[in-house]
């Protein structure tokens, strides 16, 4: 399970990131 | 068989990727066309088509072509750029789901938020505490998927080098495609596959959108990385 191709982990970080920051800012 | 994809195109994601500054993702502006290849620009590239656009599109994925082990050609996922539908300040965005689902998917997204954060973060309940919606999952469960030797919507794009457009739940239900049902079932209403050189750029969207050259063109532009 911890051995997530690094160009999903980039794309799922950032997807998280942004929705983290809507969530704060909202 | 190879044992390493053939044509990977020159810069594919590497560990210099990640972690990278939030504020690269924020860029407005397309790189030039002529920037490198690499998931920085490319996911720029996405950025662009989508906020460029006339039409308003969920979501823009690129798959990226390599061969596994066997030689078999495989589309895989390369970047991908979601616009969430609160960003736009339009209708509370479709969710279908149960209560029970909604808790499984924030299960997930706060299990994978601790993975990728390599630290318990149970304290950290921003990135769940708000619902997750029907397109929000079908982009995040995008990224465990691949496509064989020409299977699913972007497989065929690619194997046909033509664009595959799909406007309308009927036509999307109907599909022979399981990504394109699976799409309508999560609130898609338009799905479209564009190959490039090194792979396919997919659009989805949840308002109907009907085929444009200009879309089609502006892909061919902005992921020609031949030149």
């Amino acid at each position: 399970h911890t051995a997530i191709p690094q160009a999903r982990k980039a794309s799922l970080a950032r997807f998280l990131g942004k929705r983290k920051e809507r969530v704060i800012n909202s | 068989p190879a044992a390493q994809p053939l044509h990977q195109p020159q810069s594919s994601a590497s560990t210099s990727d990640y972690p990278r500054p939030p504020a690269a993702a924020q860029s407005q502006a397309p790189p030039p066309v002529s920037a490198p290849f690499n998931q920085e620009t490319l996911m720029q590239r996405l950025q662009a088509l989508i906020e460029g656009a006339r039409e308003s599109w969920t979501y823009a994925i690129f798959w990226q072509s390599s061969y596994d082990m066997s030689g078999a050609s495989v589309l895989g996922w390369g970047e991908g750029f979601y616009k969430d539908e609160r960003d736009k300040g339009k209708v509370k965005p479709k969710t279908t789901t149960s209560l029970v689902e909604q808790e499984y998917r924030k299960k997930v997204l706060r299990d994978l938020n601790s993975l990728i954060s390599g630290a318990d973060t149970s304290a950290d309940d921003a990135v769940v505490d708000q619902e997750v919606t029907d397109t929000e999952w079908f982009f995040l469960v995008s990224m465990t998927q691949n496509f064989v030797n020409g299977g699913g919507l972007p497989g065929q794009a690619f194997f046909q080098s033509n664009p595959v457009w799909v406007a309308g739940p009927d036509r999307l239900a109907a599909s022979s495609c399981e990504r394109a049902r699976q799409g309508q079932v999560f609130g898609l209403q338009t799905m479209v596959c564009v190959p490039t050189a090194n792979g396919v750029v997919e659009l989805g969207s949840t308002e109907l959108i009907f085929q444009t050259s200009d879309l089609v063109n502006k892909v061919r532009v902005l992921f020609d990385f031949n030149n």
